[in-house]
This record gives structure tokens, C-alpha cells and sequence, in this order.
């Protein structure tokens, strides 16, 4: 028996907007500890990695291991029948084929219940290994967004550079280039770029800026996002959700032919 | 030119 209980449904729903346009089906791994996935996105280009601690929901339990097989489209749209304040229950038989949904509102005075029907997912789970990066940038989630958006318009790829200065995102197009560079800046005055930055080596590697706006869905999640990047390695994206876990996505670089 | 790697280059099968 796997049942998890949200005090809002609004993560569950910012979670789905986060990795839904990334990955169709996924398999939700329930445990004691609480709910993993792991999945890629079908070129096999950038990985979703998203971890929800049971002790810091509302109420879980799991007592076997369980892997539910769920397309993301259709849990999506279950999630749209609940609203940002329900209090939301899901929950699955040991064996179950179907995950059931229980939305109570604000005033307990609504209940709403649905099924969905669950699948059997074969999944390719990857061993990401423990990595030093040479560099890890927090900043804002939506200062981030904003940059992947705008550069988004000028090319398809974007170059980051990391050194002691700051952070540098350059993108080039048929029609011309645009570059953002963000000061690395410890003070925490009003209105400036709040950006921390710990760096061991500089550097420089490039990125599909197509995946890196799937990732930017994930902004609704956190105010702050950090990059962490090594040279010839996947960056690595992370979204904290509050204390109860994290949205992780890696991308692969784009490397010399 | 730069070509897209694959995660597979990076990280194993588990």
C-alpha cells in the first residue's frame, strides 16, 4: 500500500509542468523514504531526476517498494481537476493497476475522487556518478528563465562561460548574437543580480537551449536554481522543492565534431 | 560544428 498525502496540490501540479514536456511516460519508484523517478526524454539527450521525502509531506506511508508506471499527459490532466489549495491524496494498492487521486478542498466541503489507469514502463535507469564541478552558480529561477528565453530567439544553442568574473551566456544565430553576463556578486544589495558563484577551474561548454527551456518549467518550484557544470560532463540543473526535495535535470553537452 | 552527446557517454547503465 503506497499512499502520499499533499497539503496543496499545487507542487504535485508544478512538478508535472516541470518534467511533463520532457518525458511521456515515467515510472514514479515509491519506497519507504518516499518517491523517486528517474527518466530520460526520448533522444536520450537530458535526464529528469525528481526525489519527494515522505517525512516531509503531509502524511506517507509505503510499505513494499512500488513502481508505478505513469503517463505524465494523462496525471497532468487529473492534477488540472484539483485546485492549487486542495489537499491531495494519491494512493495505490500493492499490485494496483490504477493510482487513485482524492482532492479535498480548502473548506473540506468537496471531495473529488478519480482513477488513472497505471502502465508497465520499461525504463532505462542511468548511474549518474558522484561529481566535483568545477563550477556551481546559484541565481534566480526567474533571471535564468528569462536569459534561456531571450536567448532562445536569437539562436538554438548557448555557450556558458564560468570564471572569476561572473557568468556569461552567449548564443549566435543566422541573424546575429547576443551575449548575458552576470556580475558574481556576494552583496545583497536591491536590485542587484544575487548571484553566487563557487569555482575551482573556469569554464566554458555548450548546450541546446531546446532542453534548457523544458528545465525553465521548473521555476514555479523555487525562487533560486543552480547550475553546476564541469568541462565535458552533463550540466546539472536543480530546483529545490522547499524541504521536501529537488527537480534535477542533466543535459549533455554539445561537443567539437 | 559541435554535435549534441548522448548521457549514455556519461553515465552508465545502472
Amino acid at each position: 500500500m503506497f499512499e502520499a498525502t499533499f497539503n496543496q496540490a499545487s507542487i504535485l501540479k508544478q512538478v508535472l509542468e516541470a518534467t511533463k514536456d520532457l518525458v511521456n511516460d515515467a515510472n514514479w519508484d515509491c519506497s519507504a523514504e518516499g518517491i523517486a523517478l528517474q527518466a530520460m526524454d526520448s533522444s536520450h539527450v537530458s535526464l529528469v531526476s525528481l526525489s519527494l521525502r515522505g517525512d516531509e509531506l503531509a502524511s506517507y506511508r509505503c510499505e513494499n517498494q512500488i513502481s508505478l508506471g505513469i503517463n505524465m499527459n494523462t496525471m497532468t490532466k487529473i492534477l488540472k481537476c484539483a485546485e492549487n489549495n486542495d489537499r491531495t491524496i494519491i494512493r495505490a494498492d500493492d499490485d494496483a493497476d490504477v493510482m487513485v487521486f482524492v482532492f479535498e478542498s480548502e473548506g473540506r466541503d468537496k471531495t473529488s475522487k478519480y482513477e488513472m489507469k497505471l502502465m508497465d514502463i520499461d525504463s532505462e535507469h542511468l548511474g549518474i556518478p558522484e561529481q566535483e564541478y568545477s563550477a556551481t552558480v546559484q541565481m534566480s529561477s526567474k533571471e535564468f528563465s528569462r536569459i534561456v528565453r531571450d536567448l532562445s530567439t536569437i539562436g538554438e544553442n548557448v555557450e556558458i562561460t564560468v570564471d572569476k568574473e561572473g557568468i556569461t551566456f552567449g548564443a549566435k544565430g543566422e541573424s546575429g548574437s547576443g551575449t548575458v553576463s552576470l556580475k558574481s556578486n556576494p552583496s545583497v544589495d536591491e536590485g542587484s543580480s544575487n548571484i553566487t558563484i563557487d569555482l575551482t577551474d573556469s569554464v566554458k561548454l555548450n548546450f541546446a537551449l531546446r532542453y534548457l527551456t523544458f528545465f525553465t518549467k521548473a521555476a514555479p518550484l523555487s525562487d533560486n536554481v543552480s547550475l553546476s557544470l564541469s568541462a565535458d560532463v552533463p550540466l546539472m540543473v536543480e530546483y529545490a522543492i522547499g524541504d521536501v526535495g529537488f527537480i534535477r535535470y542533466y543535459l549533455a553537452p554539445k561537443i567539437d565534431d | 560544428a559541435k554535435k549534441q552527446a548522448k548521457l549514455f557517454s556519461f553515465f552508465g547503465k545502472a
